[in-house]
């Protein structure tokens, strides 16, 4: 151990293991968590013979796909032996050990991030039943997209159409237009065979606004497109390139009815729709994600503090007063300024993820029976901490990176990787400027409601006077 | 009501921040409308303050659930972790509330020497937090083929590891590169 980095450990005013614990939401979690790190990490699935720098676009791609792979084959041994839930799928696939193993992302994220809690939250009983037992063994690999080429938050402005024919109780799917096509998806490019496709509905010759439809987009067996699904990968980006984001067209493929995704909106037999509790309902996956990227956040923070403040604590820089030697670059306040925030941010986002989580499940259980209440402060909330989050987020990694000075600038440093997985997030599910209007017409909404005389929700109480939050 | 530095005084204020910015986007989209623009005209030209409104009512919910969190989930921690979270709050919020000082002074009552006595809080604290810097961040419990870092290793052999980086490099296979004998040599003999 470096003497500089063990007398910085000597003079510590608290135990360790005890923040730890705390951070990790107790004892046993943490036994847990180290558990699966020390099964995972002993498989050596993160050891590469050529850094994973210095591959090409596609050779990273291949390396991805081969690792992700490998890591799911060690999740199914770890789920038969303890038969654990969704956790061991969350932390190793999306979570810390994921991003540890695949640096610049995941081809099979979405599978789990996205394809199998759309499945749950949108899928009726019958469908979950056909769909989810396949997607969990990895029978079948799905994504789902969204976003077009052409258009982004604004969703009613999606063009993709599924338009119903009763004669043969099919969905027609097509991309009218070039700013049609579905734009960026993680895993589509080469490595789904299914999606969920957001598309307008029309039925009987109206339109019914935004619904989810499950696509087969290759051959189970040979994996080759089907006919009528233009697909490809989008090219290399500023970061996550082991990610395998991809676009997607539709030439009038044919679904079956029942692969609507029917559990809040439905389309019987001879094609009369049948109008879900509440529209918004179809936006719950995106809301979802949010919540999870916030979490994601801070364990990018929380690895940049980590670098910067041991980096800082060994490295020694000038010569301030004369006769004595350079002082660790801790020991600047500057320095200190750079580094503390970083360290209280990763508790204080942390803290409010697991607030925000707690939230969303109370509402997504509301919702269950009918209860829509809190949806809209839910849906104000995810966007709006969202945009912050990933925003402050960039900034203190790339803060931690100039705290490096030049060395940050290395890839060896994992800090610039850590900036492009951490940038990457202020524009998805959301540009955050978008993001932030959207949260800004639900304050507007609320503050008219509090002038004429309304209870608001806890969170914007305050408008009207009341103490908000912290009471 | 007067100024005081106290934390819950600060979320006070940053309330109020977030209160009359979303007070004023609502009276100029108002006005803009009476002038004669739609109502989605006047929206727009009011999106740069309702952006920071949202940001400031975003900031209150982070500051305040952090602090409340803390408060509530700390109460079984040792005392001395429970110090050391506490000063990390109050780190968070003398923070943001310098980085807000311009929203503060047009929204609450907060003068020029209670934020020369913010300053001053917050060099303090960073005082009183760097001692524990380095056990802070090792209570994240990264380990080393986790955190994947030649930087922050937990051993701190920083410059051995970049070293040995250095050596995975590809253009350190040989000693002299191909493209010397078919470029720069040539170049620089005039033959290119």
């Amino acid at each position: 151990i470096n003497p500089d980095l063990q007398r910085e450990r000597d003079k510590c005013t608290f135990n360790v293991t005890e923040l730890t614990n705390f951070i990790d939401g107790g004892v046993i979690n943490t036994e847990e968590r180290r558990k699966r790190e020390d099964l995972l990490l002993k498989e050596g699935i993160h050891l590469e013979e050529v850094p994973s720098e210095y591959l090409s676009h596609k050779e990273k791609y291949e390396l991805a796909v081969k690792k992700a792979c490998l890591l799911f084959k060690v999740i199914r041994r770890m789920q038969e032996e303890e038969s654990t839930g969704m956790e061991n799928f969350m932390s190793v696939l999306g979570g810390t050990l994921g991003s540890a193993i695949l640096s610049d992302g995941s081809p099979l994220t979405l599978h789990y991030v996205m394809f199998i809690p759309t499945l749950l939250g949108q899928a009726t009983v019958e469908q979950q039943a056909y769909w989810i037992g396949r997607a969990f063994n990895l029978d079948i690999i799905g994504t789902y997209a969204q976003t077009e080429l052409g258009h982004g938050t604004f969703i009613r402005g999606l063009e993709t159409t599924a338009t119903y024919d009763p004669n043969t109780k099919e969905f027609v799917l097509h991309s009218p237009t070039l700013t049609s096509y579905k734009w960026w998806p993680g895993g589509l490019a080469h490595t789904a065979n299914y999606c969920i496709v957001m598309a307008q509905l029309y039925t009987k010759g109206e339109c019914h606004g935004l619904h989810p439809f499950i696509v087969q987009l290759r051959d189970e067996e040979t994996h080759m497109p089907l006919k009528g699904i233009k697909i490809g990968e989008i090219g290399a980006k500023l970061g996550m390139n082991g990610t395998n984001n991809g676009f997607l067209g539709f030439e009038h493929v044919r679904i079956p009815r029942d692969h609507m995704l029917m559990k809040n909106s439905k389309v019987l037999e001879d094609g009369t729709y049948v109008h879900s509790l509440n529209s918004k309902l179809t936006y719950g996956t995106m809301m979802f994600v949010r919540v999870v990227l916030v979490q994601d956040m801070c364990t990018y923070m929380a690895k940049a503090v980590t670098i910067a403040t041991r980096y800082s604590a060994v490295r020694r820089q000038s010569q301030p007063k004369p006769d004595e030697p350079e002082p660790q670059i801790l020991d600047y306040v500057t320095q200190q300024h750079k580094l503390m925030i970083g360290i209280a941010t990763v508790h204080a986002f942390r803290l409010s993820a697991n607030w925000l989580w707690h939230m969303y499940n109370n509402v997504i259980a509301e919702l269950d029976t009918g209860d829509l209440e809190r949806l809209p402060e839910l849906h104000a909330l995810s966007c709006c901490i969202k945009a912050v989050t990933t925003s402050d987020a960039a900034e203190c990694v790339e803060r931690c990176r100039l705290a490096c000075g030049g060395h940050g600038y290395m890839l060896a440093s994992n800090l610039p990787t850590t900036y492009g997985m951490v940038t990457a997030a202020c524009t998805y599910e959301g540009e955050n400027t978008v993001l932030l209007l959207q949260t800004a017409r639900y304050l507007v909404k609320a503050w008219q409601q509090a002038a004429g005389g309304n209870a608001l929700p806890p969170t914007v109480s305050y408008l009207s006077g009341g103490e908000g939050r912290r009471s | 009501p007067p100024w005081d530095n106290s934390v819950p005084h600060i979320l006070d204020g940053f309330q109020r921040v977030a209160r009359g910015k979303i007070s004023l986007c609502v009276a100029n989209i108002e006005k803009r409308q009476k002038s004669g623009l739609c109502y989605e005209d006047a929206w727009n030209l009011t999106s740069v303050q309702l952006a920071n409104a949202s940001e400031a009512h975003c900031r209150l919910i982070l500051l305040s659930t952090y602090y409340s969190e803390t408060q509530t989930l700390s109460q079984n921690l040792s005392p001395a972790l429970r110090q050391v979270l506490t000063l990390l709050v109050e780190l968070y919020v003398v923070y943001w509330a310098l980085q807000r000082v311009g929203d503060l002074l047009r929204f609450t009552s907060i003068s020029e020497r209670d934020i020369e006595r913010l300053q001053r809080c917050y060099e303090e604290l960073l005082a009183r937090l760097r001692p524990d810097a380095v056990a802070l961040v090792d209570g994240f419990d990264f380990r080393d083929e986790i955190l994947h870092s030649a930087l922050g290793s937990y051993d701190g052999r920083v410059y051995e590891r970049l070293m040995d980086e250095a050596m995975k490099s590809p253009l350190n296979a040989k000693p002299v590169n191909d493209s010397f004998h078919k470029y720069l040599k040539p170049f620089m003999q005039g033959k290119l």
